[in-house]
């Protein structure tokens, strides 16, 4: 089963 | 102070009916460039980001920056409170404890008003950066809707493919598997229809189907949507609304195991 990333891994927090 | 006045109650509705199952309390930003709200569901996978300009409203006033934060459940409770053609009314003191919300139905021989208790909201926010897709789809939203919903039928995630003048949907599940193909398509009688797909480059990603289906609740504020792929960045899935104000949903693709 493909694992669910996290967006935060895409957009940094401001 | 905020004084925002929309001609239609049912956009406010439709909104928060869409987003309320995702995030619960968040914060709508009033400036004077309109009302904003970004939110991240709990499992940090979606994130919501609506955006209503100035000119949705007429007036729409606010000298300052105001947050304000409201539990969406709330807010649904109250909005159920107005009809659809309702002329609706949001007001707001510069220091707010409560937000306002005045319902005028068309005929204007009945006013409503009521108040929404605000809450103090820390919220995250994620800067997003301007992407150029690698993908652009834009179909019908209803289209878009009824394909989650079948595949979410058969599977947890859907595989979105899409190569030079088509788009795929591709699900494998424990029953059996799926597959829908639309290809571009532009009809001048019905261009409530038609569906675009712009390439730079092919693209093939997989996302949990839960979330999709959970978007498309907002399908009845846009007959059309757009879906923007990259590969290894978030799904963007946008609904256009009128005075280039927008409700956009971004999610995270799983990754291989």
């Amino acid at each position: 089963t493909p694992i669910q990333n996290d967006l935060s891994e895409f957009f940094s927090m401001v | 102070m905020l004084e925002a006045r929309l001609e239609q109650a049912s956009i406010l509705k439709k909104v928060v009916d869409a987003i309320k199952d995702l995030v619960q309390d968040c914060n709508f930003d009033c400036n004077d460039s309109g009302i904003a709200l970004q939110a991240m569901d709990n499992s940090h996978v979606a994130l919501v980001s609506m955006m209503l300009k100035s000119d949705t409203f007429s007036p729409f006033r606010c000298d300052r920056n105001i947050a304000l934060g409201i539990n969406l459940n709330s807010f649904q409770k109250v909005l159920r409170c107005a009809q659809n053609e309702d002329i609706l009314t949001l007001k707001a003191d510069d220091s707010p404890d409560v937000v306002s919300l005045v319902f005028e139905s068309s005929e204007q021989d009945r006013i409503s008003e009521y108040d929404i208790k605000l809450m103090d909201i820390d919220q995250e926010h994620l800067g997003i950066p301007d992407t150029e897709y690698a993908a652009t789809i834009t179909m019908p939203s209803g289209e878009f809707q009824r394909i989650c919903r079948d595949l979410s039928a058969l599977s947890e995630s859907v595989a979105i493919e899409a190569e030079k003048n088509a788009v795929k949907f591709v699900c494998n599940g424990d029953i059996g598997n799926g597959a829908i193909s639309l290809r571009n398509h532009s009809s001048v009688e019905k261009p409530e229809q038609n569906v675009n797909i712009e390439l730079s480059e092919p693209v093939a990603l997989t996302f949990s189907l839960k979330y999709l289906v959970n978007f498309c609740k907002a399908s009845g504020l846009s007959g059309s949507v757009k879906l923007c792929l990259s590969n290894e960045v978030p799904l963007l899935v946008e609904y256009e609304l009128a005075s280039n104000s927008y409700l956009r949903f971004y999610l995270a693709p799983k990754i291989g195991d």
